[in-house]
């Protein structure tokens, strides 16, 4: 089963 | 203050059903350009933005911004109380400790109202650049909802393929695998059957079905669903609604195996 990505990895917060 | 009146609450009631099971605590932001929400899951993994222009509204007011913290069980708990066709008011003072909702029958004098407990909220909010996105499909709704759910029976993850050939989506699990493949598609008398492929590059992505079936509840609030793909970046599925409102839920790739 392929990984799952975090969205925080791809986007910053602000 | 805020006083924002919708002529359906049906509209509310869908969008809140929509987005419940994938957040909880939801700070709503209203200002003079509408109420918006962000709000990521819990395993930050899909994010949901809503937009609820003030030309949604009629009529809509807000001085100032207020971050009305909802916890959406309470609000839905609220919503059953109103018919879909009632007309549904939100009301709030400036530094609230509720949000008020005062839902009309328009066929009968009932007036009902309502108060909930507002929660202080510190929601980390993610910046979402604008984005070109590689290949962008828009497609029935229920045509998504019934790939996702199909495809789910055999797998936990999806591959979306998007070439000159179509978008395909494509599973693998433990008893097989399959696949539906969609063609761009122009439908004269029935535009909400059209499918639309715009591609400036091939894209193949894998995602969790889990997530994408959760977000196909917001079916109901658009005959079509526009998906936005780049490679190695999340997912977009976007729900247009009326007066440039909408409903999009962002869904981190997976990847590797």
């Amino acid at each position: 089963t392929p990984l799952q990505n975090d969205l925080s990895e791809f986007y910053t917060a602000i | 203050m805020l006083e924002a009146r919708l002529e359906q609450a049906n509209l509310l009631k869908k969008v809140v059903d929509a987005i419940k099971d994938l957040v909880q605590d939801c700070n709503f932001d209203c200002n003079d350009s509408g109420i918006a929400l962000q709000a990521m899951d819990n395993s930050h993994v899909a994010l949901v933005s809503m937009m609820l222009k003030s030309e949604s509204f009629s009529p809509f007011r807000c001085d100032r911004n207020i971050a009305l913290g909802i916890n959406l069980t309470s609000l839905t708990k609220v919503l059953r109380a109103a018919q879909n066709e009632d007309i549904l008011t939100l009301k709030a003072e400036d530094a609230p400790d509720v949000v008020n909702l005062v839902f009309e029958s328009a066929e009968s004098d009932r007036i009902s109202e309502y108060d909930i407990k507002l929660m202080d909220i510190d929601q980390e909010h993610l910046g979402i650049p604008e984005t070109e996105y590689a290949a962008t499909i828009s497609m029935p709704s229920a045509e998504f909802q019934r790939i996702c759910r199909d495809l789910m029976a055999l797998s936990e993850s999806v591959s979306i393929e998007c070439s000159k050939e179509g978008v395909k989506f494509a599973c693998q699990g433990d008893i097989g695998s399959g696949s539906v493949t969609l063609r761009s598609h122009t439908n004269v008398d029935k535009p909400e059957m059209n499918v639309e492929i715009d591609l400036t590059e091939p894209v193949s992505l894998t995602f969790s079905l889990k997530y994408l079936v959760g977000f196909c509840k917001a079916s109901s609030l658009s005959g079509q669903v526009k998906l936005c793909l780049s490679n190695e970046v999340p997912l977009l599925v976007e729900y247009a609604l009326a007066n440039n409102s909408y409903l999009r839920f962002y869904l981190a790739p997976k990847i590797g195996d």
